[in-house]
């Protein structure tokens, strides 16, 4: 009967696209915005 | 072979230099400084003298790269206390980032600004040395290769090249060129140790978005589309047999959840490439094949299929043919084409028919006997030749139009004529283009209907009603195209639906059919 | 009808080579970029704390309902990840502006007294990330050539 898919932790209703969380296909976890490399102004870049 | 004496100190020597450099905070923050100093060294130590020369460095410091990898790995594992999976990985991207750096930055800033083909022809050199150490120590080291200094070394410098910058957007429909060919070199049933790497590689949000969203013209999209017929074939024997080892269920599982995303946020790609994907898709991947069957266009609202005499031919987009930018015809012998149009224009000459069936078939291998290829290209061509036969006419495709055609001869031989083996491949041909309202979904429903109605034996009968019924009984989603197709063959009287043996075969199948009817009435 | 067809020798092969790398998955942080002062380290912690995030945790909205101090923590210790760059949305939302060469963040205490085109002058409250604190910084000269 296959998988139930709602259960693979992504939230399919969700109104915004998925991909820009998608950690991994092997977690059940989207990304929190920690995870989530982003192309900062360079001033921030303070360490 | 033969490397020049001495070019592997000397390597060694740079690398751990340029590493320094790249962690030193002189070096301000995108090494920019610290790499004009470097690139006076590698021209002192003659590395950039020669095309080979850079070829043997890149490929010498990958290496050395993946020792250290290897030898930190190693280490962990023999005192873990020392060396939790955290430290260790600390330890090897402080080396391979630093590597991805220097690559990023030769590439950038090789040739000048505008030259952008040195540029591209330097960073598909560097991917190729990484592909093939890769490759190299994957055949060498078996069941003790490890994925990870390559995953990292993929994935940071593609991060890289896709920053914000213009000497980088400027070659970015180059460099994704670059990486799908290297992931297409790397698929998994060439290079099966590097899978999981690999779906994550293909599933890396910002690979995603550059190549479904950002890409002009979707120029992206047929590159992804054939790195996941490059997954489904992998997975494909596996699935065929159901019975999946922990490890596949992993990757299957890891496929499933990269399928509902781009079914999510890019229903339109998988509504173009699902011809594609439906030819490598094993005929038993019932859950599989209909979540990408299921995808419709965002802006297409889809009314409820058990909706009360609904009318399926008034709905405004049931006359506009689907995008398939898949070349389905490819894959037919220039005879059997050249037959097949004569027969569809003439119904000449008259042995196509009886010839069909050995046409399509490969062996007698039970399970392996048809090209399935060729039969779901020839179900889908004579389809579409079909339904522009019925505009010719003036017509549009409904149970009477699609009648008395040789489009129509041809699918009631293959109905009559195949074996239940080729059969259900030729039904299921039939069945994957019950998708979203279109002009295909309308005609092959209909022609599915017409099928049953007219079958001369009840087996036939039987066998779409399973085609029909093993795509609704597995878990969501499923097709709206095959919703309104069996709702319609167990409401409509003039199918005797209820009437037929099979129907009450089994108490549980009954009960199935009586609680899809009562959902529908 | 297909029915199963016998794995052949290379899907054996393939078979094998992905039980084995089934042993080492690629780790998350496999995929982000060096995280110097907070590096994943999961750690087993009573079920009854949050295991997920909480909702809306990535949306505006929440760091705008965060405290100041937890703002520059977000900024100063999750560098180069949206979390940094929600965090800096926040504080500017807040009418901290930021220095590109202290690279501190500053907020006026008061109207300046002096205001040019080049700068404004007055008392500013600071946020000092060694000494992780809020300072008062009077006569102070904000230069906004500075000004991210």
């Amino acid at each position: 009967l296959g998988n139930d898919l709602t259960t693979l932790g992504l939230n399919l209703n969700s109104p915004d696209n998925l991909y820009h969380k998608f950690q991994s296909p092997f977690s059940k976890q989207p990304c929190r915005p920690q995870d989530i490399d982003f192309f900062v102004p360079s001033e921030y870049l303070t360490n | 072979y033969d490397d020049p004496p001495g070019l592997n100190e000397k390597t060694e020597y740079l690398l751990r230099e340029w590493v320094n450099i790249y962690h030193s905070p002189t070096s301000g923050r995108d090494s920019t400084r610290g790499f004009s100093t470097f690139v006076q060294q590698m021209h002192q130590q003659g590395i950039l003298r020669t095309d080979d020369l850079i070829t043997r460095f890149f490929r010498l410091c990958t290496e050395l790269c993946v020792d250290l990898t290897y030898r930190l790995l190693q280490e962990s594992n023999i005192s873990p206390s020392l060396l939790n999976p955290t430290l260790v990985r600390a330890k090897c991207f402080h080396t391979l980032d630093a590597f991805v750096r220097l690559i990023t930055l030769l590439v950038k800033h090789s040739g000048d600004a505008a030259n952008s083909v040195t540029k591209i022809n330097l960073l598909n050199k560097v991917l190729g040395i990484v592909v093939g150490v890769l490759q190299q120590d994957h055949d060498q080291r078996q069941t003790e290769f490890h994925q990870m200094p390559y995953h990292r070394i993929f994935i940071m410098l593609f991060y890289e090249l896709n920053a914000p910058e213009h000497v980088l957007e400027s070659i970015n429909f180059q460099t994704l060129t670059a990486f799908t060919n290297t992931y297409h070199i790397l698929r998994p049933t060439k290079v099966p140790g590097f899978s999981f790497a690999w779906l994550e590689l293909i599933s890396y949000r910002s690979f995603i978005s550059r190549m479904l969203l950002q890409t002009p013209q979707q120029k992206g999209w047929p590159m992804y589309a054939q790195l996941l017929i490059d997954l489904f074939k992998f997975l494909g024997p596996f699935l065929r047999n159901v019975e999946l080892t922990k490890p596949m269920q992993v990757l299957y599982r890891g496929t499933l959840r990269l399928l509902l995303v781009l079914l999510h946020d890019f229903p339109e790609f998988l509504c173009d490439y699902h011809y594609g994907f439906c030819d490598v898709i094993p005929a038993n991947c019932i859950q599989l094949r209909n979540l990408i069957l299921s995808a419709f266009p965002r802006n297409m609202r889809l009314p409820d299929p058990f909706t009360p005499n609904l009318k399926v031919d008034m709905l405004q987009e049931i006359n506009s043919a689907p995008r398939i930018l898949t070349n389905f015809v490819a894959v037919m012998p220039a005879n059997f084409r050249k037959d097949l149009d004569s027969y569809l224009k003439t119904r000449a000459p008259v042995t196509f028919l009886s010839d069909l069936r050995g046409n399509l078939q490969l062996s007698n291998e039970p399970g392996m006997k048809y090209n399935v290829a060729l039969i779901n290209s020839l179900v889908l061509y004579v389809g579409t030749q079909a339904i522009q036969y019925i505009y010719s006419k003036g017509g549009t495709p409904s149970m009477s139009t699609i009648t008395h055609s040789s489009h129509m001869d041809i699918f009631q031989n293959l109905s009559v004529d195949l074996d239940t083996e080729g059969r259900y491949l030729f039904l299921n041909a039939i069945a994957n283009q019950l998708r979203y309202p279109n002009s295909h979904t309308h005609y092959f429903s209909c022609t599915l209907l017409y099928l049953f109605a007219e079958a001369n034996q009840e087996a036939i009968q039987e066998q779409i009603t399973r085609v029909l019924l093993e795509r609704l009984i597995v878990n969501r989603p499923h097709p709206w195209g095959l919703l309104i197709t069996f709702i319609e063959l167990i409401k409509n009287p003039n199918f005797k639906f209820w009437n037929h043996e099979f129907v009450h075969c089994a108490p549980e199948i009954s009960k199935l059919f009586e609680s899809v009817a009562r959902s529908c009435m | 009808p297909l029915g199963p067809v016998p794995l052949n020798k290379d899907n054996m092969y393939q078979q094998a080579m992905l039980e084995a790398s089934w042993r080492h998955m690629p780790h998350p942080s496999d995929s982000e970029r060096l995280r110097h002062y907070l590096p994943r380290n999961p750690c087993p912690t009573p079920a009854y704390y949050h295991q997920t995030p909480l909702p809306h945790h990535d949306s505006i909205d929440f760091y705008l309902r965060l405290s100041t101090e937890t703002l520059f923590f977000i900024f100063y210790y999750m560098e180069a990840t949206k979390a940094q760059y929600m965090a800096a949305k926040a504080l500017k939302k807040q009418s901290w502006r930021f220095h590109t060469k202290y690279m501190m963040w500053f907020q006026r205490h008061e109207e300046p007294k002096t205001i040019t085109d080049e700068y404004e002058q007055g008392t500013y409250i600071y946020f000092d990330y060694e000494k992780w604190g809020q300072r008062k910084k009077e006569g102070f000269t904000f230069e906004y050539r500075y000004l991210e």
